[in-house]
């Protein structure tokens, strides 16, 4: 299987009013330096999944900044995506896809580390 | 593919044991749809390892415990309705296995015809593996892959997940690399 490409993920999502991760499409092709309503939510969202250390005042904006895109080019990197540093439609297919609660990367006290352990022979 | 800090395994016998919530669970799927998944997606994994496991009927004293939760269910992964998340695990020895509830879980797609219908034992079969020691892999195909496309599936273990899950416990004596490798090709081709 290969992840949805973006309207084929737009689509099936619609089906469901309250999916809770429906609003991120709305996000393609932000770019950065730009401020779009509700990025916070994505951007707990790379939070939760081990990409984004939480600020110091534990609250994150809606504005596309470095911290940001650097989480971005993590996550591209992590799931096998092109490395745009961009919300391009693959990148946005895939933040939208259903997936694991589990966290991708593994955080010791709060510092994020870019791997996790793995071997590889 | 990838390992928790520290690499945790089971290290308490070749034989673990699982079990269904028999309060957490889904009306909409007969319990022997559920559990004849959830024997396949263990089957798997003990095909390529030395480590077999047991369904019991005690789900306390299982060493695995598996159930389907709604929203806030206590241990801090609140779950988030319909797509989104849809299930975790813990890593070992920890042995807890949460799928969320609000999903449309289906096991068979020729009669769940749900957009969002989402497939059960792909990711039983994900799930187990974190069970396991496997952390998430950024190989597109492998089974432990992090997400999932609704009425997608993907239960055959790829390379990866094998070469994963055998790093952590080796190899199952009657495992076959050259098979395994073959029916990985036709699986590709398919």
């Amino acid at each position: 299987t290969t992840p949805l490409d973006f309207t084929t993920a737009t689509a099936a999502f619609d089906a469901s009013n309250n999916y809770v991760w429906r609003n991120f499409a709305r996000f393609l092709d932000a770019g950065k330096g730009s401020e779009v309503t509700g990025m916070s939510e994505l951007k707990k969202y790379l939070n939760r999944f081990g990409y984004l250390p939480v600020s110091p005042e534990n609250n994150f904006s809606d504005f596309v900044d470095d911290q940001f895109v650097s989480a971005l080019i993590l996550y591209q990197k992590r799931l096998g995506l092109s490395v745009t540093g961009k919300l391009d439609s693959e990148t946005i297919a895939s933040i939208m896809s259903p997936r694991c609660g589990m966290s991708d990367l593994i955080k010791i006290n709060d510092a994020t580390t870019s791997t996790i352990h793995s071997t590889r022979r | 593919y990838a390992f928790f800090n520290g690499q945790p395994r089971w290290i308490r016998g070749s034989t673990l044991t699982y079990a269904l919530s028999p309060d957490y669970t889904i009306e909409y799927l007969t319990s022997s749809e559920i559990r004849n998944v959830v024997r396949r997606s263990f089957s798997r994994w003990s095909a390529v390892i030395p480590l077999n496991f047991t369904e019991s009927l005690d789900y306390e004293s299982s060493d695995i415990r598996i159930g389907f939760y709604q929203g806030d269910h206590g241990d801090g992964e609140a779950f988030d309705g319909v797509l989104g998340v849809l299930a975790h695990a813990f890593s070992p020895e920890n042995g807890r296995l949460h799928l969320d509830a609000a999903e449309r879980w289906a096991v068979d797609f020729e009669k769940e015809k749900s957009k969002v219908a989402v497939d059960l034992e792909s990711v039983v079969t994900h799930e187990i593996g974190h069970v396991l020691g496997l952390a998430h892999s950024a190989v597109k195909e492998a089974v432990m892959y992090p997400s999932l496309s609704p009425r997608g599936k993907k239960v055959e273990l790829r390379m990866d997940d094998v070469e994963g899950v055998q790093a952590l416990y080796g190899s199952n004596p009657n495992f076959k690399l050259d098979s395994f490798l073959e029916s990985e090709k036709s699986t590709n081709t398919g």
